[in-house]
């Protein structure tokens, strides 16, 4: 989802 | 994965290992705050709950256990090491956590996009890692004479979070990356911390002087 895709950054 | 993120991430590893190699080679961690490794520690700590339930990649996860591993091994070495200890600025590193830790916690519960445990947590991680720098600049500008490695060390800090600003627009100009305001906002604050910082350290460099902060 949208919300997850910035969880891939440190 | 684009280059400043890569980038990113490398001057964020190498600022990491130049102060492990300073506490761990030269066994003095002067001028170093153990508020800021500890704030760090919690920051890292909060927002990698979910490390071992939600896969990424290895690279992912490794980095992840080299940042948990070595802000929690720093703030040992600073509170525990016989040797270590001895040489922290205990009297000038003065910076209340709560100060910073509370309003942090506050603004997470209101302002997050998601009301949910994980999610709070991790909004407050990003607020938290905003400001932990300050009590390191703090203890900076006290000290009046900066170690090598030590300036170093901030100056990768920062050059980390100007590369991860280039990341993001990078990504979103090339991914239709959804834009996440929370991560924006307090990671530019984040980076404009350092520019006072970056202005006296440029000008040393230039002048082949050492680093002093005005006080």
């Amino acid at each position: 989802s949208s919300n997850d895709d910035v969880k891939d950054e440190l | 994965m684009n280059i400043f993120r890569l980038a990113g991430d490398m001057t964020h590893l190498a600022s990491v290992l130049v102060l492990l190699l300073k506490i761990h080679t030269i066994k003095s961690c002067a001028g170093v705050s153990l508020k800021t490794q500890e704030l760090y520690a919690l920051v890292f700590a909060t927002r990698y709950l979910d490390i071992f339930t939600h896969f990424i990649s290895i690279y992912n996860t490794l980095m992840k256990l080299i940042f948990l591993g070595s802000s929690f091994s720093i703030v040992w070495y600073m509170r525990r090491h016989k040797i270590v200890r001895r040489s922290y600025d205990k009297e000038q590193d003065t910076f209340r956590h709560l100060f910073l830790i509370l309003p942090c916690f506050l603004l997470a519960l209101v302002i997050n996009e998601r009301f949910t445990f994980k999610e709070v947590m991790w909004t407050f991680s990003l607020y938290l890692e905003a400001v932990a720098i300050l009590p390191q600049l703090v203890l900076l500008q006290r000290t009046r004479n900066i170690d090598n490695l030590t300036g170093q060390y901030v100056f990768l800090l920062g050059g980390y979070r100007a590369l991860y600003i280039l990341n993001w627009i990078y990504r979103y100009f090339t991914e239709q990356h959804f834009v996440h305001w929370i991560t924006w906002i307090s990671g530019l604050v984040q980076t404009l911390l350092y520019a006072d910082f970056f202005y006296y350290y440029f000008h040393s460099w230039k002048n082949n002087e050492k680093l002093q902060l005005p006080a």
